[in-house]
């Protein structure tokens, strides 16, 4: 009932859940100097202030269960017959149920162009606050878990994420041809990109991209996959005053297939491969040990990463983007030393 | 040949191969992708750990540098190390900037202490300079410990010792930096339970 206010950049203000953040005199600009202030929903990242008001911003997780053949938007060339990858810890059932096309390290294929939608669980939000970063912790199921941070002066939402083991067995999802999950930053149309995105090309160029056309791909018979690009450094979306950006820490495939949001695949865990070149299944285990000189534990590989959200005008994204890249990717470099001694001797 | 970092530059080239870049490639070959860069950046790194802390000025002979390849796993054996009571007296970090740009950034660096800690920044022999630095102590969330947890004896190649497993790092000591164009910057973590309130690291509120 009380909105404890965090680093003056972030309230936790419990609001009614689907209340217009953008309601005049909602804008929480006020309680906060200017720049980035995450406002959260009953424990979840609600709104975020800009120079035009509270923007909705919600994040959430695509979950892509892979296709397991049959998938209704290919035709029947494609003789992608699965091929189970030997050795793998993956619960590989019958293959008579995995008839092909698979999705695997060359393609992106799920079973259904609607993904199971995970929102972060309200109740079990972890907020923590302080004189120079504030942060939420959000997971969204046992293997899924993102923390959103922001820092003084700072326009970036740096959002920390752990994905995996996927696909354990018996999870959930053991049961599909694979995990592939992505993570989406939604400001609820407040930006209207209608269909539009710009991804970086190989960290070089930005490339402008429309939604449900790829020039020389048409028509796209696939409206998730088909609509996924890969990147390397970034993905924005832009109204004509705001724009959402996501730089990224390692190449990985990007959409916007709803205006106003960005989702970024951050895993995949599959378990058959899609025929075309690799002859295994993109599975990787990690075999390590648990505990001093105990032996090896072989499980799905986990995977931390850092993307740099910001929300902000249209105009200053690219300068933007390319700021939250060098944090990103070019942090100082950082050396550490124990002193067991000089510290007195010096004295 | 013979660059310390000709090791890390063959490794490089071998991973522009399309399938190091898209990983379309086996498993075992990208394990070997992985194994090749690991070779190239431990050697540059020794390299570097060891020319880099003499930009900064005269290193004490007791400081001996290394990166933390798994600070984003919440395992550094330096900074983890300094507990009540333990050898070490201080761990000191140091920051390169290769930028041609100053470099204003938050860090964080593992720690298994949590009270009493004391930031400052050091001159160029490694003495305190100036007054402490603000800083906030951050306990590690679920997903941080989960992932701790599964690399800490990889991590230290299954040197973990019983100190760093059982008392390891509990949270992340977070403090700005300001790093000038291609130099060097240190910082100095000590643990001072008689400095004033505003000296030592501010605890987090959670809930």
């Amino acid at each position: 009932s009380t909105s404890a206010v965090m680093n003056q950049r972030v309230a936790v203000r419990p609001t009614a859940l689907g209340e217009d953040l953008r309601a005049p005199g909602r804008s929480s600009k006020e309680q906060h100097s200017s720049g980035t202030a995450v406002v959260l929903e009953s424990g979840v990242p609600a709104a975020v202030s800009t120079q035009d008001g509270d923007v909705p911003f919600k994040v959430s997780i695509a979950l892509y269960n892979s296709s397991s053949g049959n998938a209704p938007f290919v035709d029947d060339s494609d003789n992608q017959w699965p091929i189970g990858r030997a050795g793998s810890t993956l619960p590989v059932p019958g293959l008579d149920q995995y008839p092909g096309p698979n999705s695997g390290a060359y393609i992106f294929r799920p079973n259904s162009s609607d993904p199971v939608r995970l929102h972060p669980s309200s109740t079990n939000a972890v907020v923590t606050a302080g004189p120079i970063v504030s942060e939420v912790y959000m997971s969204f199921d046992a293997t899924l878990s993102a923390t959103l941070r922001v820092y003084p002066d700072s326009d970036e939402v740096e959002v920390n994420y752990h994905v995996g083991p996927l696909m354990e067995e018996g999870s959930a999802d053991a049961k599909f041809a694979g995990s592939e999950p992505s993570i989406t930053y939604d400001t609820a149309g407040a930006v209207k990109s209608e269909g539009r995105m710009i991804t970086d090309s190989n960290g070089y160029r930005a490339m402008p991209r429309e939604r449900g056309t790829k020039p020389g791909y048409e028509p796209i018979s696939e409206p998730a996959a088909g609509n996924y690009y890969p990147i390397t450094a970034f993905a924005s979306i832009a109204s004509d005053t705001t724009a959402l950006g996501v730089a990224v820490d390692r190449p990985c495939g990007a959409a916007s297939l709803t205006d106003g949001a960005v989702e970024v695949m951050v895993h995949r865990r599959l378990q058959f491969d899609d025929s075309l070149g690799v002859g295994e299944a993109l599975a990787e285990d990690e075999c390590l040990p648990e505990e001093a000189g105990g032996d090896l534990v072989c499980r799905g590989l986990m995977v931390s990463g850092t993307h740099r959200v910001v929300l902000g005008s249209a105009d200053g994204m690219p300068a933007a983007m390319r700021a939250a890249q060098r944090h990103n990717r070019h942090p100082p470099v950082a050396l550490f030393a124990a002193d067991t001694g000089s510290l007195d001797s010096e004295k | 040949a013979g660059l310390p970092t000709a090791r890390l530059a063959l490794a490089l080239g071998l991973v522009q191969h399309h399938d190091g870049v898209s990983g379309t490639e086996k498993q075992h070959v990208a394990d070997d992708y992985a194994r090749q860069l690991a070779k190239g950046y431990d050697g540059t790194m020794a390299f570097v750990a060891e020319h880099v802390p003499q930009l900064h000025g005269t290193v004490p002979s007791a400081l001996k540098f290394a990166p933390c390849a798994f600070a984003n796993a919440s395992i550094c054996t330096a900074s983890e190390s300094l507990r009540g009571g333990a050898d070490t007296k201080r761990v000191v970090a140091l920051y390169f900037n290769a930028d041609t740009t100053e470099r204003k950034e938050y860090v964080r660096v593992p720690v298994a202490e949590t009270a009493g800690l004391v930031v400052r920044e050091l001159d160029a022999n490694y003495q305190p300079k100036g007054d402490p630095i603000e800083s906030q102590v951050v306990p590690l969330n679920d997903a941080q410990r989960r992932f701790r947890a599964r690399y800490l004896y990889s991590a230290t190649s299954g040197k973990a010792s019983a100190a760093t497993t059982t008392n390891g790092a509990v949270a992340q000591l977070v403090f700005a930096i300001s790093v000038q164009p291609r130099s060097t910057a240190a910082y100095s973590i000590e643990i001072d339970k008689m400095a004033t309130t505003n000296a030592r690291a501010r605890p987090s509120t959670v809930f």
